[in-house]
């Protein structure tokens, strides 16, 4: 379901280079539930942001579900953003002045052919059944920042899950959280990921993670050094 | 050097009352390494708050260095701040606009009796060992928005390690790092806990730090259950 085909990532500093990925390839079948493991620095997340459709690559060709996504114009990375990718940021990304119901609906409301400004339903009841998985029932009000680190990693969690996307792209979704509460959170992800298909893509140091992945791709300065899968 | 007794904290959410600490009794000793545990949302960096002046409790007394913080003016909350108190924030707060060496080096603008508005000399050269022990040398000119996560956060251990505080209060210090790096930043604090006879609070989920700390404090629903001292 995606294939990174000798991708290179550079930013600039001023006049300087910083070769983020010096040349990746490796393909993901759909349904994999796979974590991607390497230092501080590696290139984890920069290989996030490419699947995610949020950057493109310096160099090399990244294809997401038979489309090479390099080139293609704004409006239809959105596209491929809202309808086919849930994405849970290192950094959360919550928006400040909803609360957790409303942050975790949000996705939602922006998917393509979604005429409604309200979530109802089976939705709806997703939404809550979510709520309760993660831990947040009894939260639902508070803002962002009435809620400790690790309850914030769980409404970005919720929130990518909410519209029960093809792939999930997981930037160290349990870094903030106790070792229970992390397991519960990864159960869930094996759950969806089994009863729905879906596809798993985790950066993370946490090794509950690694030991349940079916796949690891191993990082390190920018390049993959190990690519393993264990069916 | 810093006790609480029976503090409580409780946060409003409209006429909601939410108790995130609710009663909690401990002393630490000076040249303590001490890791506080506990699920998510169980109050790890409410009491962080509370011990780093930023935050004043709701019932109970927070006494640091010999004295009771909690009705003390704002101008000398910042003064035990910023002459005593190092701090890493679970979201590392750095100031976007600055970058890496000019973030470790803010603290020691700010101390008390530097009128200096540069950083020379001796102090100087601590910084650069400190940007070297976090792995982070060749990076000094990047900004926090070009930073990995995990980078950020070694700025952040760097920053509050700069003015060689008595105390170090750090959330969740390694959360974004893989085991080699979160090691070697242990290993670097330990150093300087038994150099400088400097005072480590850690919240943290990293068993690393639960193993080497020598006093464990363990928290659940904002009550401490165990307090444990490992000497
Ligand atoms: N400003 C606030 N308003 C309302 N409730 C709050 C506020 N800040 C924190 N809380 C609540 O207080 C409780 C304790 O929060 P705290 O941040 O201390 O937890 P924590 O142990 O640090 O959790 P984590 O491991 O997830 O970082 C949580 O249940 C949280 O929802
Ligand atoms: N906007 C940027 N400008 C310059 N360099 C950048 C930028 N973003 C990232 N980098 C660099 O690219 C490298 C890879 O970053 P990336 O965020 O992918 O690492 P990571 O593996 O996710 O690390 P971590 O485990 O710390 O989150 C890092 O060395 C970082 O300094
Ligand atoms: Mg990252
Ligand atoms: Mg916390």
């Amino acid at each position: 379901i995606i294939k990174l085909e000798d991708v290179k990532k550079n930013y600039y500093l001023g006049k300087t280079e910083v070769p983020a990925l010096r040349g990746v390839n490796f393909e993901i079948d759909k349904g994999d539930f796979i974590s991607i493991v390497g230092p501080s620095g590696s290139g984890k997340s920069t290989i996030l942001n490419l699947l995610g459709c949020i950057d493109v690559p310096t160099a090399g060709t990244v294809i997401i579900d038979g489309t090479v996504t390099n080139d293609l114009p704004e409006k239809q990375l959105t596209a491929i953003r809202r309808n086919t990718i849930g994405f849970i940021f290192q950094s959360f990304n919550l928006l400040p002045t909803l609360n957790v119901v409303e942050n975790i609906e949000f996705p939602m409301l922006l998917k393509q052919g979604n005429k409604s400004l309200r979530v109802k339903g089976e939705s709806k009841e997703f939404i809550d059944f979510l709520i309760e998985e993660v831990g947040l029932k009894g939260r639902e009000k508070h803002k962002p920042n009435e809620l400790s680190g690790g309850q914030r990693q769980r409404v970005a969690i919720a929130r990518a899950l909410s519209t029960k996307p093809r792939i999930v792209l997981a930037d160290e979704p349990t870094a903030n959280l106790d070792s229970k509460t992390g397991e519960e959170i990864i159960d869930l992800m094996k759950k969806i990921n089994r009863d729905l298909d879906t596809t798993f893509i985790f950066s993370t140091h946490d090794q509950t993670i690694v030991d349940i992945a079916d796949h690891i791709i191993r990082l390190k300065d920018g390049e993959v050094v190990e690519n393993r899968k264990i069916n």
